[in-house]
């Protein structure tokens, strides 16, 4: 039984990539001045690489979300779908937010790593990395949060094909980090750029491969306090922040450190909850209260960016 | 599809520096084909460790012989992975 419209859609539980799709092309129908799905490439599985984008008009600077870049961390394509449905609900009924989608387009890819998805659905829950094999070796997949053109190759991500954190043989060498790539470019104004990941509770800021402080480290730091004041306001739930690298481990290749070096001075990766329960299992049932909080964590950092345009 | 039954994920709370050291080593130990769901950085950050069956006992062996504190946070991955897979076909129907 499927849903014919968005209200009906299930968001207290974890879907198959068809289902995603479903939705996001029913969001489109019933939000045609809102809502426009992009194509912005393929995977390796060639399965369609899509970004929604929320535009009230044309031509704005445009603030950047994704999830499910690591396919496993399930609670991130959930609270994507969420946050898509959330974005249409505020719109013209949140001031605050019809204030910032009125000033921003949001760009918003639910699904970063489609094959990785598709394949924790069908063959491995626990998979992680993209679904490309690896010549001369039997590891297939790389890790798309290593592949990426900010001190790719340095410390904090393998050269072995077959480790959960394998770099890939070079930079944006995987077709799902290459579209982003080439789509951020090519658009030109995005201001602001999140990724979002489970599980750790951590809300951070470049640089994950070296230990310089990014020149706008006070403003990110500080800003990055209040998104966790605010997201912890809803339930509690505690997080910590700061630089990846001081707030968790050196990692080079990272989504965020290469987006703040292409200029987009408002980069941030969220890692949502860990119960200590459930690691990369979290319950549906915290899909709703997990998305509610993180939504609050946003609300801040994308109201900062639109006052802070630059 | 890829099964975990009697796989366990364990939590991992290291003192100091030794200890994260030592879990380095061992989350190094290809042949324990572990899967490092949080890696040892420093002590005041939990380390998560999907630990197939075949290799539970020494990494409990490991963790006991070096005084390593930690507890079971997934006691079957299977178990959970069979509910979250249930809950899922249930809804849709």
């Amino acid at each position: 039984i499927e849903p014919r419209n968005t209200d009906n859609f299930d968001y207290a539980q974890y879907h198959t990539l068809d289902e995603i799709n479903a939705f996001m092309d029913m969001l489109v129908a019933e939000n045609p001045n809102l809502v426009t799905k992009l194509r912005i490439g393929s995977s390796y599985e060639q399965r369609p690489l899509y970004v929604l984008k929320f535009s009230s008009g044309p031509n704005r600077p445009g603030f950047w979300i994704d999830t499910g870049i690591h396919s496993r961390e399930w609670v991130t394509q959930a609270a994507g779908i969420w946050f898509a449905k959330k974005i249409v609900i505020d719109y013209g009924r949140n001031q605050a937010f019809t204030a910032i989608l009125n000033k921003m387009d949001i760009l918003l890819e639910i699904v970063t790593n489609p094959d990785g998805y598709h394949y924790t659905h069908t063959t491995n829950r626990m998979w992680r990395k993209t679904r490309k094999p690896n010549p001369g070796s039997s590891c297939v997949g790389v890790d798309p949060n290593r592949n990426w053109d900010a001190g790719f190759g340095g410390p904090g991500a393998s050269s072995n094909p077959c480790m959960e954190t394998y770099r890939g043989p070079s930079a944006h060498s995987e077709s799902e980090v290459k579209s982003i790539v080439d789509y951020v470019k090519s658009h030109g104004n995005i201001k602001g750029f999140i990724s979002i990941h489970s599980y750790s509770q951590m809300l951070m800021y470049p640089y994950g491969y070296t230990k310089t402080p990014v020149p706008n480290q006070p403003e990110l730091h500080d800003l990055a306090r209040r998104a966790i004041a605010n997201l912890a306001s809803l339930y509690g739930t505690k997080y910590t922040y700061g630089s990846i690298i001081t707030t968790i481990y050196q990692a080079s290749g990272g989504t965020i450190d290469w987006t703040y070096d292409q200029g987009i001075k408002y980069s941030y990766t969220f890692e949502l909850r860990d119960t200590g329960r459930y690691g990369f299992l979290l319950p549906a049932n915290q899909i709703i209260p997990t998305a509610q909080e993180t939504w609050l964590g946003l609300m801040t950092i994308m109201q900062h960016t639109k006052d802070n345009l630059y | 599809l890829k099964a975990f039954e009697g796989d366990k994920v364990l939590r991992i709370l290291a003192k100091n520096e030794d200890q994260i050291s030592l879990l380095q080593d061992l989350t190094e130990m290809d042949q324990l084909q572990l899967d490092i769901w949080k890696e040892p950085t420093h002590p005041t950050l939990p380390v998560d460790i999907h630990v197939p069956f075949e290799s539970l006992q020494s990494v409990k062996a490991f963790l006991e012989a070096n005084e390593i504190e930690h507890y079971i946070m997934i006691n079957d991955l299977q178990a959970l992975i069979d509910e979250e897979r249930h809950e899922m076909q249930s809804t849709r129907f």
